[in-house]
């Protein structure tokens, strides 16, 4: 179930949030 | 005893913790609406997003974190999201929220369709973890320190890990030798952060 959410592409996204700020 | 930078560390780290949560409106859907079987799934599915989300945040504020190389950072949280999020679940559940609000969300899960051989498990788990009548200082760091393990897959800098992980063990083993002198079998537990693993 953890890879069918894309666990990685979530993390990412999750981490590079200040970045964009 | 803490040293001042050990206390400093835990309050750091608590306070990561508990700022970091599950949206209101989210929490809000889960304990008043009603949905079927189906619909309880996709809820929980949309909860299990907002709770990686929840623990990237957390973790970006564990000292030291956003130091380690990129991908290892990202290592690290695939590696530990599940155990992590467990740990967090348990927590919620020991806590025993005010209004029957784990009996709502006991229920909930239990109506989502997830197999039987999944949940059986996992309530037992919660269980345990609520048997040991961790603080709130011990939830948080058996976290960090979960999330901060050096050999999860693929980690390329494991002495980094370490070096991060190393000091909240050892603040770990002493705040548990303070609020449960008497009890070995939780100092026992958090000084292996392999824990995890055999409880899942």
């Amino acid at each position: 179930p953890a890879s069918n959410l894309g666990l990685e592409d979530i993390i990412r996204k999750a981490l590079m949030g200040n970045m964009e700020e | 005893e803490l040293s001042q930078d050990q206390q400093v560390l835990i309050s750091y780290i608590v306070d990561a913790h508990n700022k970091h949560r599950i949206p209101q409106d989210m929490a809000r859907k889960l304990l008043q609406e009603q949905f079927n079987a189906e619909e309880n799934f996709l809820l929980l599915t949309e909860m299990a997003t907002s709770h990686v989300q929840v623990l990237v945040e957390f973790t970006k504020n564990i000292p030291g974190f956003q130091s380690l190389d990129h991908e290892d950072q990202i290592a690290l949280l695939k590696g530990s999201a599940v155990e992590a999020m467990f740990l967090r679940s348990a927590q919620v559940f020991s806590k025993k929220l005010p209004n029957g609000h784990t009996v709502v969300l006991e229920d909930r899960i239990r109506r989502s369709g997830i197999s039987e051989e999944f949940i059986t498990p996992m309530f037992n788990f919660y269980k345990s973890i609520g048997e040991l009548q961790m603080m709130q200082e011990e939830h948080a760091l058996l976290t960090a320190i979960t999330i901060l393990s050096p050999d999860r897959p693929y980690v390329k800098d494991q002495q980094a890990v370490e070096r991060l992980q190393e000091p909240m063990l050892e603040v770990l083993r002493k705040v548990c030798k303070l609020q449960h002198p008497t009890n070995p079998a939780l100092c026992t537990a958090s000084r292996s952060s392999r824990v995890m693993a055999h409880e899942r």
